[in-house]
C-alpha cells in the first residue's frame, strides 16, 4: 500500500500536472514584426 | 555573499533576454564575459552559479502572479545552459561532463525541494526547465546542426546527439515516480514529450531504445505496485490513462518499438491490464497489409508474411541463464532428465506476489517461462528458414515437444504460465504467430494428454477468451485462432463439460 | 487459472464481483474517442502523432504545441521584398505610409495570417487596407473577412440596408476559404 506521505505527494503532483501550455516552446524576446498602432475596436485584439 | 552575487549576474541575464533577441551579438559577449571574468572559471563556481540560478528561478516561479508570466527566469536559465553548451571551449572538461554537471545540480536542487516537508514543492518549474532543454537541443540539432557555423563544433555536437538523449533519459530514470512521487505527472509528461519520445524512438541503430525501455518499465512497475485489487486510487487511474494513451501514440508512429520489445514489456506489465496487453501485442509493422482474421478463406500457411521472423530487440536468451544448456540440449535431443532439470529450474524459491485475474501469488518463475518459450519460438522460426516448414510444423519436432512436455508434466500453474506466454506470441502475421497457431491447435485436439486433456483445453480457452472479452484491439493471430476454434468441426466447444459448467462463458460462445 | 476466473469480467454490473477488478484497466474502454483525441486517424489518413503530442491526457491538451520546425536561411533573407535596410535585420513593418507597397506583394492568406497574428500594430492596419483593395470586407461581429462570390449577383433588400447573396468567407479557425449563403448587413462590414 502507498504510504500516506506518498499519497499526498502523488495527489499534489496530479493537481499541479503540467499542461500543453507548460510544454510549449519558451517565450523569449523577439524583435517585434511591427510597431504598435491604434486599430479599429472591431478588429480582434488577441493574437 | 557569493550566492547573492550569482543572483545578481543571473538577474542581469534574465533582463538582457527581455530586451534583445537571443541570437544577438550582445548575448555572445555576455557569455564570453561570464567565462572570462571567472564566474564560471572553476567547476565548483560553475556548480554554485547554476545552483543559485535554479533556486532563484524556482523561487521566482513560486512567488509570481499565477495569471502572469511565471517562467521568465526558468526560460532564461534554459537558454543560458544551452548557450554555454555551444559557446564554451571545452578544454577542461567534455560536453558530456558538462551535461552531467547540469543534470546533477538540477537533481540536487530538485531533491532538496521535493523532500522539504512543508509541501511547497511544485513540479512545474522543474518540468519547464527540462522541457526547455529538450526544446533548445531540438532547435540546435535540426538538419544535423546546420545552424552551427563552426564545422568542428558541428561535428562534435552531432557526435554527442545520441549521448544527449541517453544522458537525459538516465536522469529521468532517477526522477521516476517511485523516487519522487511529487513529480510523477510531470515525469510522465516528460517521457512522452514531443521533443523527446519520437526522437529517441528514431535515433540511429535504435540507440535510444534501451534507455526508453528502462523508463517505460519504471512506469509499468509503478503501476504494478499500486494496482491493488478492490482499491485503485484516482491518481493511479489517471496514470494508467496517460500510459495507454502514450502507448497508442507509439503504436501509431513506431509500432516496431512495441513489436521488438514486447518480451520485456510483457515481463513488466501488470497482469490485470488486459486491454493494454492487447494494444502492445496488436502492433503491426507500418505499411503491412493484414488480411481479415475472420475470413473463411484465410489460409495462414499460404501467407507470404507468415514466413518472416519478427525482429527481436532484446534476445531472451540472456535471461535463460543456467537453463540455456538444458533447453538447447533438449531441442537437439529431447530427454526426460533434461526436462526435469528445466522444470526444477522454473520453480521459485519464494512466492511472487502478482495480482492477476483469478490469482494473487505465483510459485513459478514467470519471466523464465517467458524467456524459454520465446527462445523456443525464435529457434523454431530460424529452423523454418534454414531447413523447411516440415521440420518445424511437426508435432514430433523437439520445439513442439518441449512446449508440450512442459504443459504435460507441469503443475496447473506451470501449464497456465506456459500457455499464457504461448498465446502472447499470437500477434501480426509472421512465422512466430503462424507456428504458435499450429502448436496451440494441435495441443487443443491432442490425445496425448492422458487424463489432463480437459484441463489443458480449459486453460487454453481461458487464456484466449480473457484477451478476446475485453475492448479492442485484438491481435490478429489471436482472432485467427479463436475464429478457427469456433468454426472447427473437430472441436465442438459447446459440448465441452468445462464450458457447460460456466453458463456465462457458454452464453458468450453460443452468441459467437 | 480456469474459466471461472473470468466471470467477474463478464458481469461488470454485479456489485460484489465488480469490486475485485478495476474494469477501466482489465476490460478497458472503447478507445475510439481516445484515438480521436490523439489524431488517429486524421483526415482518414495515418499521420505521425508523437511530434505534436501535447500531453499524455486529453484534459491537459487544450492548446496546440509548437513542433520542431526549421527555417532555411534563404527564407529569412529575401532581399528587396521584406528587408528594410540590411541583410541582418529581420523584416519589420513600421509605417502605414511607407510599407504599403511591400504588403501588396503578399498572398491573401499571408495577409490574413498577419492580420490575426499581430493585433494593435501597423501591420494589422496595413493588411486591412490591402485586403480592402482586393475587395475583401471585414465583418465586425463575425470578426472574419468575406468577399463576393463572382458567380452570383446578390439581391438587395427593399430598405437598402442589406443584401442576400453568396460570399466567400475566410475561416481563420479552419484556415480555409469557404462559400456561404449569407444575409449581409452593410453597417456590419468595414
Amino acid at each position: 500500500e502507498m504510504p500516506n506521505k506518498m499519497v499526498s505527494q502523488l495527489e499534489s503532483s496530479l493537481l499541479n500536472c503540467p499542461d500543453s501550455l507548460d510544454a510549449d516552446s519558451p517565450y523569449l524576446y523577439q524583435i517585434p514584426l511591427s510597431l504598435p498602432h491604434p486599430t479599429s475596436i472591431f478588429f480582434p485584439n488577441e493574437p | 555573499t557569493k550566492t547573492e552575487k550569482y543572483h545578481l549576474v543571473f538577474t542581469e541575464w534574465v533582463k538582457l533576454l527581455q530586451r534583445v533577441d537571443s541570437d544577438d551579438k550582445i548575448i555572445f559577449v555576455f557569455i564570453r564575459q561570464l567565462i572570462e571574468k571567472g564566474v564560471l572559471a572553476q567547476s565548483d563556481s560553475f556548480v554554485e552559479f547554476i545552483k543559485a540560478s535554479l533556486e532563484l528561478s524556482v523561487l521566482t516561479f513560486k512567488e509570481s502572479d499565477p495569471t502572469g508570466e511565471v517562467f521568465t527566469a526558468i526560460d532564461a536559465l534554459g537558454k543560458l545552459l544551452m548557450k554555454l553548451f555551444v559557446y564554451q571551449d571545452f578544454n577542461k572538461y567534455s560536453r558530456s561532463e558538462y551535461m552531467n554537471i547540469i543534470f546533477s545540480v538540477f537533481l540536487l536542487v530538485f531533491a532538496k525541494d521535493h523532500e522539504n516537508g512543508e509541501g511547497s514543492f511544485n513540479e512545474r518549474p522543474y518540468f519547464k526547465l527540462l522541457s526547455n532543454i529538450l526544446y533548445e537541443w531540438s532547435i540546435l540539432r535540426n538538419h544535423n546542426f546546420i545552424k552551427v557555423s563552426d564545422s568542428q563544433t558541428r561535428k562534435e555536437l552531432a557526435n554527442y546527439d545520441v549521448d544527449f538523449y541517453n544522458t537525459f533519459a538516465s536522469y529521468l530514470h532517477s526522477l521516476q515516480p517511485f523516487a519522487f512521487p511529487g513529480f510523477s505527472f510531470a515525469w510522465i509528461s516528460l517521457i512522452s514529450h514531443r521533443m523527446f519520445l519520437p526522437i529517441v524512438l528514431r535515433l540511429p541503430q535504435h540507440g535510444g531504445w534501451e534507455k526508453l525501455m528502462l523508463l517505460i518499465i519504471d512506469l509499468f512497475k509503478f503501476l504494478d505496485q499500486y494496482t491493488i485489487k478492490g482499491n485503485i486510487s484516482d491518481a493511479i487511474s489517471v496514470v494508467y490513462k496517460g500510459t495507454i494513451r502514450i502507448i497508442l501514440g507509439i503504436s501509431n508512429d513506431v509500432p516496431d518499438f512495441l513489436i521488438e520489445n514486447h518480451y520485456e514489456l510483457m515481463n513488466n506489465l501488470p497482469a490485470t491490464y488486459i486491454q493494454l496487453k492487447n494494444v502492445i501485442l496488436s502492433a503491426i509493422p507500418l505499411k503491412m497489409l493484414v488480411p481479415s482474421p475472420y475470413g473463411v478463406e484465410l489460409d495462414v500457411d499460404a501467407l507470404e508474411s507468415c514466413e518472416e521472423p519478427p525482429m527481436v530487440f532484446y534476445d531472451p536468451v540472456a535471461d535463460i541463464a543456467s537453463l540455456k544448456k538444458p533447453v538447447d540440449n533438449y531441442l537437439r535431443i529431447p530427454s526426460n532428465s533434461l526436462l526435469k532439470t528445466i522444470m526444477n529450474g522454473l520453480l521459485r524459491e519464494d512466492y511472487e506476489l502478482k495480482s492477476g485475474i483469478g490469482y494473487d501469488t505465483l510459485t513459478v518463475n514467470s519471466k523464465l517461462v517467458r524467456a524459454i518459450v520465446l527462445h523456443v519460438v525464435i529457434e523454431a522460426g530460424l529452423e523454418n528458414g534454414r531447413t523447411s516448414s516440415n521440420a518445424v510444423f511437426n508435432t514430433k519436432s523437439s520445439y513442439y515437444q518441449l512446449l508440450f512436455d512442459l504443459v504435460h508434466e507441469g503443475s496447473i500453474e506451470l501449464k497456465f504460465q506456459v500457455i499464457q506466454v504461448m498465446i502472447e506470441q499470437l500477434r501480426y502475421p509472421n512465422i512466430h504467430t503462424r507456428w504458435m497457431i499450429f502448436v496451440l491447435k494441435n495441443m487443443f485436439t491432442s490425445e496425448g494428454w492422458s487424463d489432463e486433456k480437459s484441463t489443458v483445453q480449459e486453460i487454453i480457452l481461458r487464456s484466449i477468451i480473457e484477451r478476446i472479452l475485453v475492448n479492442k484491439p485484438h491481435p490478429w493471430g489471436l482472432s485467427v485462432i479463436f475464429t478457427q476454434l469456433l468454426r472447427s468441426d473437430k472441436v465442438k466447444l459447446l459440448e465441452l463439460d468445462f464450458i457447460k459448467r460456466v453458463p456465462e462463458i457458454e452464453n458468450i460462445i453460443k452468441q459467437l | 487459472f480456469g474459466l471461472e476466473a473470468l466471470v467477474p469480467l463478464i458481469k461488470p454490473d454485479d456489485k460484489e464481483l465488480s469490486k475485485i477488478y478495476d474494469h477501466s484497466m482489465t476490460l478497458g474502454a472503447d478507445l475510439t474517442s481516445m484515438l480521436h483525441s490523439l489524431g488517429i486517424p486524421r483526415d482518414s489518413k495515418r499521420h505521425r502523432v508523437l511530434d505534436t503530442f501535447q500531453s499524455p491526457w486529453a484534459e491537459t491538451s487544450r492548446s496546440e504545441v509548437e513542433p520542431t520546425f526549421f527555417i532555411p536561411d534563404s527564407f529569412t533573407h529575401i532581399p528587396d521584398v521584406l528587408q528594410s535596410n540590411t541583410k541582418d535585420t529581420p523584416p519589420s513593418f513600421d509605417s502605414v505610409q511607407k510599407d504599403q507597397q511591400r504588403v501588396a506583394l503578399f498572398q491573401d492568406e499571408t495577409l490574413f495570417y498577419l492580420f490575426y497574428k499581430h493585433p494593435g500594430t501597423v501591420i494589422q492596419e496595413l493588411t486591412y487596407l490591402e485586403l480592402r483593395k482586393r475587395n475583401w470586407r471585414y465583418h465586425k461581429t463575425l470578426k472574419a473577412w468575406l468577399t463576393k462570390d463572382p458567380m452570383m449577383e446578390p439581391v438587395v433588400s427593399n430598405d437598402g440596408l442589406s443584401e442576400r447573396g453568396s460570399y466567400v468567407f475566410f475561416d481563420p479557425q479552419r484556415w480555409e476559404k469557404c462559400q456561404r449563403e449569407f444575409l449581409l448587413f452593410y453597417n456590419a462590414i468595414m
